[in-house]
């Protein structure tokens, strides 16, 4: 990091007896949906003591790490992605001749921390250099992107910038932050028709806490949303170093009727903030229906009541009923899950035998629980397996898990292989406003039964294709390799039913138009499609696996994910990101973490921020730290003496 | 707008103009016997007292209670509650009960009524930034739909192909247009031969039809008076007295 004369200034000031942060720098640049995020900081070792420096970032879950570098005193060392057992292999034979450092990766609930630390001589230099990228899921007409800053320290060079490039054009930009108000004017959007830049640079001055401080305030997230353009209801469709992308997020359109069975866990550990925000959640849903929708309540503790028999329409005297149904509720008791979802499927199933519903509406059962089952079936696989048995093609199951002591997997398997979708409610957090942002994702579907074609031999390895249901404000994507031909057009073929009517969509991209706009872009992220096509099918291939019932097909699809994921250097359950220093005798692996323990934390009432888990660093007996060189040894002595791994850092589930 | 009128039993086009104000909205096709009704509502260029043209076409299908409303912004179907919207900016086919609506990107949108009735609704963009002109739309209705007895309209009434006489070819005025005579419904008209342009199969340049023409908006040659096909809504149906 180059500072100007002012951030040196600036240096000299904060360099204390401890580590000093020269530069904090994070970009990240956003191509059609799918970013890629650098986080750079550089740092001096300011003591007269050798002193362990960490670098400490936080990544959404959904990112694959692509690469991590870092750089002591003029060594530098570089990542390449594994399969996790060569990485593993490779780490552990640096291991046993101790010059192995770690990286340890926590989850918590939907973000990752990345740390590592080393043990560095006094005056040592260091750089650290993370790369992530991450597709933007839309949610209710926004795109998000979230950024995690936590310098730790006043920092000369801090800054932040954002690059989008969105080829159809950026309808609406916009960033806010958690740091404080003061900031908000610190935070600078500038868009043009297609491209938006965000930039966040605070002098050392405006970052400090209060004027005289020496704390950081900057420690929080910056957000931005963006929503684009679109001609058409067709969608979209890139086409970029030979892979296309397909976006459909058509509007304009009427709502589809909907059917839905709320089945609500009232079991004890319910009781309290939990059922009180379930509630609250629940009676705003109910004001949402209307008299087109049809609907009813399922709440179970050990036993099972309705609070309708059949699904009654959404009118005011029922949804006033309703709610005072849902109001009266007191939980406690067990949690019998399996014969709750069974009876919501059977009051579906009457309801459509019996004509009551409009086969063009969409069915769903909405699943809120907050534990394990333990009343009834209580074998996981085998209520997966009787709800499958039972639930017809058209009815989609959707479940929210409240807190920690569900079995979240568990949700969201049951869940996707009925063609539905999970969401985790933090129970600790506004859990009834999630549960209202939730409904309102699932609130409005607008077609059913999507399938996008090709022309035949112009596209192979598609992502999914075919898709249950569209919601309002969201989008579906697939992605796929283009294969060579004369033509310069790629014609996509979109069909859907809507509330009574069908349609066919036909969209058709230039396949060579949007390379050579890419080209002259400063700040897009060429190569985009490619990643995103990987990405894409990366994340299916890990939920096929999940849904795998045989051991040869799981071990099938580990392949392919592990062959995908070096390829594209993503970073995934199956693959490891190996670190290595120049001559490749000094190690270090970025393994994949664990999801916080089942049960272990449980949500409590309390508002706040989201409970991060604690990193315990504990070096091992074998550490021997060497005493210190001195500053001037450090920075004009042979590089050979700053060995890194004089002390090795602990890799927590390697 | 300009109209042309295929006469097929007489093998000959005619022409008129329609000189209505902007907002007016004129009935080209009303059948109440099948429940079809289209019509069309004028927008002016962007200098007053210069020409109009058709914005925005009005189909509306009585039986199904579906009306489909093409503008130069796109095509929105309705049905009582729902409301579905499309853009110019894509190719896209829409069936709904009866009604299909295919529509080629940027082009042009053909509306089927239970494969009986055919509307073909062209797009005609201008540059934006033209001082006088403004995208406008065409309509070509096939003289192949099946109408009941009732039909009526500035095009409808043509379903049933009037008498046409025509004499006295002489030069006229202008060197390079012949007038005639025709006698029409009752009328007797002094006609001027010319062309108008067919833009169905090239869209910028339009093909040439040759038709005599019909002065004072028709006069003489539909029912009644121009304004008696003036209606208040997009999905009316014509009373004539």
């Amino acid at each position: 990091a180059i500072l100007t004369s002012e951030e040196q200034q600036d240096f000299e000031a904060i360099r204390g007896d401890d580590i000093t942060v020269r530069s904090y720098k994070v970009e990240s640049r956003i191509t059609s949906r799918f970013s890629h995020t650098i986080v750079r900081s550089s740092m001096v070792n300011s003591g007269s003591t050798p002193q362990s420096i960490a670098f400490n970032v936080q990544i959404p879950k959904r990112a694959f790490i692509t690469n991590f570098t870092m750089n002591v005193n003029g060594i530098t060392f570089v990542g390449s992605v594994k399969e996790k057992a060569v990485a593993r292999n490779l780490y552990a034979q640096a291991r046993a001749r101790n010059k192995a450092a770690g990286i340890i990766r926590t989850n918590s609930q939907d973000m990752e921390t990345f740390k590592t630390e080393v043990h560095v001589p006094s005056g040592s230099n260091i750089e650290f250099e993370l790369h992530y990228q991450e597709m933007m899921h839309r949610k209710l007409n926004l795109y998000e992107h979230t950024l995690h800053l936590q310098p730790g320290r006043l920092v000369p060079q801090l800054q932040v910038d954002v690059y989008i490039f969105e080829p159809q054009g950026i309808a609406t930009v916009k960033a806010s932050n958690t740091f404080g108000a003061q900031f908000a004017d610190l935070i600078k959007v500038t868009s043009t028709k297609d491209k938006a830049h965000i930039v966040f640079k605070p002098t050392v001055q405006q970052q400090k806490q209060c004027e005289n401080c020496t704390e950081s305030a900057v420690e929080g997230v910056i957000t931005v949303l963006y929503d684009v353009n679109r001609d058409s209801n067709a969608g979209e469709l890139q086409v970029s170093d030979g892979h296309f992308v397909y976006f459909f997020a058509p509007s304009n359109l009427s709502p589809l009727p909907k059917n839905i069975v709320f089945v609500i866990d009232v079991s004890g550990s319910m009781w309290g903030v939990k059922m009180k925000q379930t509630v609250q959640a629940m009676k705003a849903i109910l004001d949402d229906l209307t008299i087109d929708d049809y609907f009813s309540i399922v709440d179970f503790n050990h036993n099972v009541r309705c609070w309708s028999e059949g699904l009654v329409p959404g009118s005011s005297i029922q949804i006033a009923d309703a709610k005072r149904y849902i109001e009266n509720i007191k939980p406690n008791g067990g949690t019998n899950i399996n014969e709750a979802l069974l009876r919501a499927v059977q009051m579906l199933v009457r309801a459509s035998n019996h004509r009551v519903i409009d086969p063009r509406s969409v069915s769903m059962i909405i699943l809120v629980s907050d534990g394990d089952p333990t009343v009834g079936e209580i074998k996981l696989s085998a209520i997966q397996k009787n709800v499958k048995r039972v639930m017809r093609e058209e009815f989609s199951l959707f479940s929210l898990g409240i807190g920690f002591d569900v079995d979240y997997d568990f949700l969201e398997r049951i869940a996707m292989e009925n063609r539905g979708m999970a969401q985790r409610i933090y129970a600790n957090h506004d859990a009834a406003e999630q549960l209202r942002a939730f409904y309102s994702q699932v609130s409005s579907p607008l077609l059913r039964k999507i399938t996008v074609q090709f022309q035949a031999d112009s596209v192979a390895e598609v992502t999914q294709n075919h898709f249950d249901k569209f919601f309002s404000g969201s989008e579906l994507v697939v992605a796929g390799k283009v294969l060579p031909s004369e033509s310069n057009t790629l014609t996509s073929l979109t069909t859907g039913s809507a509330a009574r009517l069908d349609i066919i969509l036909e969209t058709d991209a230039d396949t060579t138009e949007l390379d050579a706009e890419l080209a002259k872009q400063q700040h897009s992220f060429t190569g985009f499609a490619r990643q995103m096509w990987a990405y894409l099918t990366i994340k299916q291939l890990i939920s096929e696996r999940s849904l795998a019932t045989t051991a040869v097909k799981k071990r099938k699809i580990t392949q392919r994910i592990m062959t995908l994921a070096v390829e594209h250097q993503f970073v995934t359950p199956f693959t490891a990101l190996l670190v290595e220093s120049g001559d490749a005798t000094e190690r270090l692996l970025a393994d994949s973490p664990k999801d916080p323990k089942h049960g272990c934390c449980s949500g409590g009432g309390s508002s706040g921020p989201p409970p991060v888990e604690v990193l315990v660093y504990q070096p091992p007996p074998w550490v021997m730290p060497t005493p210190a060189p001195s500053m001037g040894e450090v920075l004009e002595g042979p590089k050979e003496e700053i060995t890194l791994p004089e002390r090795v850092n602990l890799v927590d589930n390697d | 707008p300009h109209f042309i009128i295929h006469l097929p039993r007489s093998n000959m086009d005619i022409c008129f103009n329609i000189d209505s104000k902007p907002g007016h909205i004129l009935n080209l096709l009303s059948d109440s016997g099948t429940g079809v009704t289209v019509n069309g509502q004028l927008i002016g260029s962007k200098k007053v007292n210069k020409r109009t043209y058709f914005g925005t076409i009005g189909i509306y299908y009585q039986p199904d209670g579906i009306s489909v409303i093409v503008s130069t912004d796109g095509i929105t179907m309705t049905d009582g509650r729902n409301n579905h919207s499309f853009t110019w900016g894509s190719t896209a086919e829409i069936r709904q009960d009866g009604i299909r609506i295919s529509i080629v990107k940027n082009s042009n949108v053909i509306i089927t009524i239970n494969n009986s009735t055919q509307v073909m609704v062209l797009l005609h963009r201008v540059w934006k930034k033209h001082p006088v002109n403004v995208d406008f739309l065409g309509i070509y209705i096939p003289n192949e739909n099946q109408y009941s007895p009732l039909v009526h309209g500035l095009i409808g009434q043509f379903s049933i192909e009037p008498e046409v006489i025509l004499y006295d070819i002489h030069k006229g005025a202008d060197p390079l247009k012949k007038e005639a005579t025709m006698e029409v419904k009752g009328n007797k008209l002094l006609v001027t031969r010319g062309w108008q342009k067919d833009y169905r199969r090239d869209k910028k340049r339009g093909s040439n039809v040759y038709c005599w023409f019909i002065h004072n908006s028709g006069k003489g040659f539909i029912d009644g008076h121009y304004s008696q096909y003036i209606v208040p809504n997009l999905s009316s149906f014509l009373h004539m007295p």
